[in-house]
């Protein structure tokens, strides 16, 4: 899966998922990529987050849409995505999943579960602070 | 700022990143960002968990699912389970701004594609085909199914449900599951 967030100079907010899901799913299957505030999320007063891993866990938590709303209430957006992450964990001790997350400023930030295999995030980052798109790591928590 | 604009993305997917920079350095929208981002992945087939030919079903079929949101006027499209149609990012695009809905699923959202001109084809790979038989040699392990007869850690279908039961054995098959088949 994809999940994207782009922002602007004017700090309008878009976000975006595209997937083919699990290997092996039942026919009919859909995961949290489609779903609003699972896969992703975006309002330009707040900031943008998207979610990757096991959807049939993360959909049932809307995390994109509880990060953002965490930034909304100020919190940094890697604390955003972590408390988003610890949200589903309480449930799912060892989920596979991660999120990306940045504020209306271009703030960004991420956090995965760590899981049996899973242990660091990668993800990508392109601004004008970076000479080119550059690969972004965090330790899952 | 001087943060911005900026482009974020879940996993190593470069030429994503590339694409949508570059759609908005010469004058795109974030909508036309995302769209291009996401859509370069489809034609890449990114980590084989994006586009075409990836994760197959129990059938064998591959299927896509997509959304884009504008967060300024949280305006959203989404296509869910949709088939035989391999833009499914552009789907969604245009399901939000041909619609006055939010998710199309299934056969009805192919159709609802096709009438809006995009190309029906067949999402099957070689690699699609090969994971499929392997999977099916292998027993059809790993399996998403629960309490159904024959036991689906053990055997392939048609299955019919049993009582419901929350085993160990469950926890110890999403263990198995590989991390490259991901939403």
């Amino acid at each position: 899966t994809i999940g994207m967030i782009v922002i602007d100079k004017n700090g309008n907010v878009a976000a975006g998922t595209s997937t083919n899901g699990a290997n092996h799913k039942i026919h009919g299957r859909v995961g949290d990529s489609p779903i609003v505030g699972a896969g992703a999320y975006a309002d330009s007063t707040a900031g943008g987050a998207a979610a990757t891993g096991d959807g049939d866990i993360m959909m049932r938590f809307l995390p994109s849409y509880q990060a953002v709303e965490y930034m909304r209430m100020g919190l940094d957006p890697t604390i955003s995505c972590q408390k988003a992450v610890t949200r589903i964990q309480v449930y799912y001790p060892k989920f596979f999943g991660a999120l990306v997350c940045v504020n209306r400023t271009g703030s960004y930030g991420a956090a995965c579960s760590k899981t049996p295999g899973f242990n660091q995030f990668h993800f990508m980052v392109q601004s004008p602070a970076l000479n080119e798109a550059s690969e972004h790591m965090v330790d899952c928590i | 700022s001087a943060l911005l604009p900026l482009v974020i993305n879940t996993w190593s997917f470069n030429t994503a990143t590339q694409r949508a920079w570059s759609t908005l350095q010469s004058g795109g929208s974030v909508l036309d960002a995302v769209e291009k981002g996401c859509a370069q992945c489809e034609v890449d087939q990114c980590d084989g968990s994006v586009g075409y030919g990836g994760s197959p079903d129990e059938h064998g079929e591959t299927s896509l699912d997509a959304m884009i949101m504008n967060g300024n006027t949280m305006e959203v499209g989404a296509v869910a389970d949709l088939r035989r149609i391999k833009s499914a990012i552009s789907v969604a695009r245009a399901v939000m701004e041909h619609t006055r809905h939010t998710l199309l699923v299934g056969e009805s959202a192919s159709m609802f594609s096709q009438n809006m001109g995009f190309l029906s084809e067949d999402l099957t790979t070689n690699n699609s085909l090969s994971i499929h038989a392997k999977w099916l040699a292998n027993n059809c392990q790993p399996n998403f199914r629960k309490s159904v007869f024959p036991d689906p850690e053990t055997s392939c279908g048609p299955y019919k449900p049993t009582e419901r039961r929350q085993s160990k054995k469950l926890k110890n098959l999403k263990q198995r599951i590989n991390y490259r088949s991901h939403d």
